[in-house]
């Protein structure tokens, strides 16, 4: 679930 | 109109090897450009992005942007039906729901379309942000896959250390540990066999060693391979496609709960 969380965090909507 | 022409089909089948395991389908965003694909693999932990100029195509053009959603194990089934030396262009209209892909055989005694229903598929505007990597290293993409295929037999993970030395892929589990280090090179015959390392501070990160090999799928496209890693941002690991673009493969760290 973090992995998640750091991949969506980096990709936010620009 | 959509039209690109590519004079080797091979490009177009290898980046589908290279991205097939990931993604079950795909748009392709169309533009003056080139074309773009970006999306994330189905269990949203790492990202593929694809780029291929509009320049590196023999023929390409585009007179509207446009979005073709495929289905990507229905593009691989017909893109096997072309041979490595055929042509291949892809066609769409205007608001089409197809995608026409033609295949020519180099004396052009046979030609083969292949129609294929495009997809309607919720798009996921993704932001790519400008990142400085604390390091990057480039080598041998074969040398790559290896080491990844190599280390997945000892444990699920790889953890990879850059320091200005060299870098360092480790794994362990039940069998035991593996340790491989490789050195900056000092000099090489063949430009691509050259290991380069670019460090602002030392790096250490763990990651699945499961889409680490996914990733190595792009290993034809390309003889070199770029690592790009800071600490708590995702890894890059990108194929340069020669005079065309480039897929790159975000992947996030695994992190200790």
């Amino acid at each position: 679930a973090k992995n998640q969380k750091v991949i969506t965090q980096f990709f936010k909507n620009p | 109109m959509f039209e690109a022409r590519l004079l080797r089909s091979s490009i177009l089948k290898k980046v589908l090897e290279a991205i097939k395991d990931l993604l079950t389908q795909a748009t392709f965003d169309c533009d003056d450009n080139g074309i773009q694909l970006q999306a994330m693999d189905n269990s949203h932990v790492s990202l593929v992005s694809l780029t291929l100029r509009a320049d590196g195509f023999d023929k390409y053009r585009c007179d509207r942007n446009i979005s073709l959603g495929m289905n990507l194990s229905s593009m691989s089934k017909i893109l096997k039906c072309a041979g490595d030396k055929d042509t291949v262009t892809m066609k769409a209209q205007d608001n089409a729901d197809t995608v026409t892909f033609v295949f020519e055989s180099p004396n052009q005694e046979k030609v083969s379309d292949y129609e294929m229903k495009l997809m309607n598929l919720d798009l996921e505007h993704l932001g790519i942000p400008e990142t400085e990597y604390s390091c990057t290293i480039r080598l041998s993409s074969a040398e790559f896959a290896r080491i990844c295929r190599d280390l997945s037999q000892f444990g699920e993970s790889i953890v990879i250390s850059c320091t200005k030395e060299g870098v360092r892929f480790s794994a362990s589990g039940d069998i035991g540990s593996a340790n491989i280090a490789l050195a900056q090179t000092a000099s090489v015959d063949k430009e691509e066999e050259a290991v380069v390392i670019e460090m602002e501070e030392p790096v250490t990160l763990t990651f699945a060693c499961q889409y680490l090999n996914y990733f190595t799928k792009a290993t034809s496209l390309s003889p070199q391979v770029q690592l790009s890693m800071s600490a708590d941002v995702p890894l890059v690991v990108e194929y340069r496609i020669p005079d065309i673009g480039h897929i790159r493969y975000y992947l996030a760290p695994k992190i200790d709960d």
